[in-house]
């Protein structure tokens, strides 16, 4: 397993009070490996390896720390100044706050939307949901059916409207001044699809969201990168969603996806239900990470 | 000259990173690797030539020669040949890939074909997944059969070929939930509809954006259910493919069509050329 062998790369320095540079390249590439299996995009990889190593040779360690923990805490740290540093939370500053999410196709924006909402509405608040996505089959259907069994939140139902100004516009103006969250959904889309991405520039300039959620499959692969670049350069991104973390795949994209973006992990996605939301946790998701 | 150990050590891990910055799981890279060593290790070569390109010339070969094999069989082709209308090909495959849209695509070419075709939904579980089964049938003019949320999967499958023997269909596309492939309960209820329905075919739906997960889900759904052909998805995603090769290192199974976008003429037969061009290229 990748974290015996890092732990075991770890444990070939944790005595000495100098480490070669052998060892040192032990342990980086050891990290490379981890973060190779774990889907992070390779040039970030070895970015963050270099910035790993550098410190290690230019930093002086602090006294109470061993040289073990000491790079513990580098390779730590260095990874949460990508992903957050601590718990992201959302502060809704307004009211109604938007919250719009996008991603690419299949990502589990709806299926998230659905867990944000009951999030939020066992939080206390009133929240109210809708969609944009005018292209996948009965995808209201989906939504509709997947809010239905949350309590206190409101369901505009826009399945005859094919126009996304008027979906926006209608649908904002049918949820009351009651409503302290407002979640949209939106269609999948990719880097490749213009006007998909025209689609969504325009969906952000008429719904003027006060943030928005890149929700990224926990199974992609080494096009994290570019694909939330993309994302970025059409739409401010507030915050990532990592959804699928209960199978098999560690996340990486995620990484990948902080480093274009600039955005912070905020939940994790950990199951189909409405209740399989876990909110970000740095020590947790690094350890996934790592393996 | 000739390729001594040392030299092969040295040079691997450009080789490994390219195979693996292209999407090909790690696992796969690494063993792809290995079995170039042990064809190339102490073979002479011209003096002239550069011990990278030779490693690089090999590993080119080695996709070629895995990707033929993937190239060369025919759905249709396999259809007949295993089997009697009405045929019945089942879907499987994680969360989200895209199954439901690429049975809508692959009833679109049958269709075309002067098939009869009848969609059964096999998904009686996450919401909304009738409905859009339903909107693709009516979109384009083929039946559906189906029954309630929470109704067996089997059941909805088995009744729907019974069904269709009675109603002559040449064709009968099954529709699974996506499921994780370590779900123990849902890998159980995915054997029992195969068990139950038998069909002719059965084909894993794939992501081509995925990266590692590609390996897992393969070997998962293999050992727990089997699968005789494999079809990738968002290919118009501009990605790698190396998930293709992923899968065609690890299983010696067709990969019959490859997804190009939403529309329901975006499904392709695949060809060797397009890997040629995008990763070897
Ligand atoms: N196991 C698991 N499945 C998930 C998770 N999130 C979403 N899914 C599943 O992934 C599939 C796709 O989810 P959707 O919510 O339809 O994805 P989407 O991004 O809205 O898809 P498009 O609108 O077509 O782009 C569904 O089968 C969901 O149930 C998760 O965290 N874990
Ligand atoms: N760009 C692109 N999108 C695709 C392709 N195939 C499927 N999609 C999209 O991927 C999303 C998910 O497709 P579905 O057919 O619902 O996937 P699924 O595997 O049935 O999902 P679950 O049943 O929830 O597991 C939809 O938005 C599709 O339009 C493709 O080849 N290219
Ligand atoms: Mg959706
Ligand atoms: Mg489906």
């Amino acid at each position: 397993e990748i974290s015996e062998r890092l732990k075991k790369a770890i444990e070939r320095i944790k005595n000495r009070v100098y480490i070669d540079e052998k060892s040192l390249n032990e342990v980086l590439r050891e990290i490379q490996k981890a973060l190779i299996l774990a889907d992070v995009n390779v040039k970030i990889v070895f970015e963050l390896t270099n910035r790993i190593k550098e410190r290690f040779e230019t930093e002086k360690p602090p006294h109470e720390l061993t040289i073990k923990e000491y790079i513990i805490k580098i390779i730590f740290d260095e990874l949460v100044k990508i992903l957050g540093e601590e718990k992201n939370e959302l502060i809704i500053t307004k009211k109604p706050f938007k919250i719009m999410l996008i991603g690419l196709e299949g990502s589990g924006k709806t299926t998230t939307v659905a867990k944000l909402a009951y999030y939020y509405s066992q939080k206390g608040y009133k929240v109210g949901v809708f969609s944009t996505d005018i292209h996948r089959p009965a995808a209201i259907d989906q939504l509709e059916q997947l809010t239905s069994q949350i309590k206190n939140v409101l369901f505009i139902d826009t399945k005859n409207e094919k126009n996304v100004n008027k979906i926006i516009i209608n649908s904002l103006n049918k949820l009351n001044k009651k409503i302290d969250i407002i979640l949209v959904d939106t269609a999948g889309r990719h880097k490749e699809e213009k006007s998909l991405l025209n689609e969504m520039k325009l969906i952000e300039k008429i719904l003027k969201p006060d943030f928005t959620f890149l929700v990224i499959d926990a199974t992609i692969g080494q096009k994290a990168y570019d694909q939330a670049k993309a994302f970025h350069d059409t739409v401010k991104i507030g915050g990532i969603i990592i959804s699928k973390m209960d199978g098999t795949a560690r996340g990486g994209g995620a990484l990948s996806a902080a480093t274009a973006t600039g955005a912070k992990i905020y939940f994790i996605g950990t199951g189909e239900k409405i209740r399989d939301l876990e909110e970000y946790d740095p020590y947790s998701f690094v350890g996934r990470l790592l393996g | 000259k000739e390729i001594d150990l040392k030299t092969f050590e040295e040079l691997k891990d450009e080789l490994l990173l390219f195979l693996v910055e292209n999407d090909v799981s790690y696992e796969v890279a690494e063993d792809i690797i290995s079995r170039i060593r042990s064809k190339l290790l102490h073979v002479k070569y011209d003096r002239s030539l550069e011990a990278i390109d030779i490693l690089k010339d090999s590993l080119k070969e080695y996709i070629i020669d895995l990707m033929s094999i993937s190239a060369q069989r025919d759905y249709f082709a396999d259809l007949s040949s295993r089997g009697s209308p009405p045929y019945s090909v089942l879907f499987i495959g994680f969360n989200g890939v895209g199954k439901t849209t690429t049975i809508a695509k692959l009833a679109y070419l049958h269709k075309n074909r002067g098939d009869r075709v009848l969609l059964a939904c096999s998904d009686t579980y996450r919401a909304g997944a009738i409905e859009q089964l339903i909107e693709h049938g009516e979109r384009l003019g083929i039946p559906v059969f189906k029954y309630e949320y929470g109704a067996d999967p089997a059941a909805v499958g088995y009744d729907a070929l019974k069904y269709a023997e009675t109603k002559k269909y040449d064709v009968v596309l099954i529709d699974t939930a996506g499921r994780m492939h370590v779900d123990v309960n849902l890998m159980e209820e995915l054997r029992k509809i195969n068990r139950v329905i038998n069909p002719t075919i059965k084909i894993l739906v794939l992501d081509a954006l995925a990266g590692n997960d590609v390996y897992y889900q393969s070997k998962m759904f293999m050992e727990k259910v089997g699968f005789d052909g494999v079809i990738f998805t968002k290919i118009d995603a501009d990605v790698k493919g190396g998930a293709l090769i992923t899968v065609s290192h690890l299983y010696r199974k067709p990969i019959y069509f490859l997804g190009v976008g939403q529309r329901y003429e975006d499904l392709v037969k695949f060809d060797i050329n397009y890997l040629v061009n995008t990763l070897i290229g």
